[in-house]
């Protein structure tokens, strides 16, 4: 994916890597602006992979009761960065034992990038404010509740620090598909197959101004008579690190 | 250090065959739709997301929500004549779902084309000869692609494949064929590996 590769890219570039989740799809890009509550299952069964962040369709401030002050996003200064990436890949093939075989498919490819971006975020200033002077909505809001009816099965999260598009930009990859296939089964009385096909390919992808591309969170908890945002979850440092709550 | 590679790829094997067992008991053409149901949801990230929470609440709550389309078609084929979820085989598409979800878009579209061209099984031996002979490298390592399975292939399938395993975030060199192995993208393969074998199994007619 033309997106998915430059918003990898882009984390890459910003020295980020590990810290910043790039975002995988324009579709969820206004899901993920800072504040944005993101939820997480917990892993079942120890399986080996992660699971992933998935958007929810709300913001931590859709929590709060309404009020002063409205918190602050800080933002960077712009950034520029123009790629052009070339590249291929190709696979070979070859057996023994009496059967022979050669396979190679091939792709080369380019692809242009230009992009102006900011990094947006949320100082510890400005979440020291908010939970000192925001307090959870009372009644709780409904889908506030389903999250927390989940509370066994998944984590939520908030969106702190996002990286956006400061101007329209258009990613441009142009590719050539070179895919050839020799067989040669010596076991079946030498027969042979040969395939080749060839396919140029082009595509263009617009991303409009204040696209989110990457994202950073932080765990969220919330509890009966407040919320937090935990900076260290992994540590369970519980008090010392759970801010504006008694836990 | 060989043998912890084997010891990862075994230990995979063992929990995927666990965990999907009991689909293996479903007549073929049930186990096809299911499929069917599945390549339709590759294309909707946010349907297979809602099919996966739907599950999971009626696994955890036994209340099964109402869903439309090819996520309602996979709930209808787990449930028995009485309308009950089959805890066993709801844990075995959430365990597929779950696969699945740690994948991204461009992944889940690759995996629905090789549906269509019938080349899971390939892959995921691929996948498979991959994890086993890398797996205890924790550093970054250049090794030939193992391609036992290609052979077979229509040489635009061999792209499709190469395109899958490159998208986990393995480098393929040009013209050597040489495979960048990164420690990093084990939980990738692991899904995929976990996707594929899940998706096979539906697709084996036997």
């Amino acid at each position: 994916s033309l997106f998915l590769r430059t918003t990898k890219s882009l984390v890459g570039e910003l020295g980020r890597k590990g810290e910043l989740v790039p975002v995988d799809s324009l579709s969820s890009s206004s899901r993920l602006r800072p504040f944005c509550l993101v939820r997480k299952k917990h892993r079942r069964h120890l399986w080996p992979w992660d699971t992933p962040l998935i958007p929810t369709d709300f913001s931590l401030l859709d929590l709060l009761e309404p009020g002063c002050p409205e918190p602050e996003v800080n933002r960077s200064s712009p950034i520029n960065i123009w790629e052009k990436v070339a590249g291929g890949l190709s696979g070979a093939v070859s057996l023994s034992a009496g059967l022979q075989g050669q396979v190679a498919g091939s792709s080369n490819s380019a692809c242009i990038s230009a992009l102006a971006v900011q990094t947006l975020w949320i100082s510890p200033g400005t979440w020291e404010m908010l939970l000192e002077k925001r307090k959870l909505r009372s009644p709780r809001p409904p889908f506030l509740q389903e999250l927390q009816s989940r509370k066994e099965r998944e984590s939520l999260y908030v969106v702190t620090e996002a990286v956006e598009t400061l101007q329209d930009a258009i990613l441009q990859s142009q590719g050539q598909m070179l895919a050839a296939g020799q067989l040669s089964l010596l076991q079946l009385g030498h027969v042979q197959v040969q395939v080749q096909s060839h396919m140029d390919t082009e595509k263009v992808l617009s991303i409009p101004r204040g696209s989110i591309l990457a994202y950073r969170v932080l765990q969220l908890a919330v509890e009966e008579d407040g919320w937090a945002v935990l900076y260290f979850p992994e540590g369970k440092l519980c008090r010392g690190t759970r801010r504006g709550i008694d836990f | 250090s060989q043998d912890s590679g084997e010891i990862h790829l075994q230990s995979l094997q063992e929990q995927a065959d666990g965990q999907l067992q009991d689909l293996a008991t479903l007549s073929s053409e049930l186990r096809l739709t299911l499929l069917g149901a599945l390549r339709e949801l590759l294309q909707d990230r946010q349907a297979l997301q809602e099919l996966e929470d739907t599950l999971e609440q009626a696994l955890d709550t036994g209340l099964l929500a109402q869903l439309e389309g090819p996520g309602g078609l996979v709930l209808s084929i787990l449930q028995d004549s009485t309308g009950n979820l089959s805890c066993s085989r709801g844990g075995a598409i959430l365990y597929i779902l779950g696969a699945l979800a740690a994948l991204s878009e461009p992944q889940l579209r690759l995996l629905a084309q090789s549906i269509e061209r019938r080349i899971l099984s390939q892959e995921l031996e691929l996948v498979a000869s991959i994890l086993e002979r890398n797996c205890n490298q924790m550093e970054e390592t250049t090794r030939p692609l193992p391609t036992g399975g290609l052979c077979a292939l229509k040489s635009e399938d061999v792209v499709l494949l190469l395109n899958l395993v490159q998208s986990c975030g393995l480098a393929l060199e040009q013209p050597s064929g040489q495979l960048t192995w990164d420690p990093t993208v084990v939980p990738q393969l692991s899904a995929l590996y976990g996707s594929l074998s899940g998706l096979q199994l539906l697709a084996d007619p036997s």
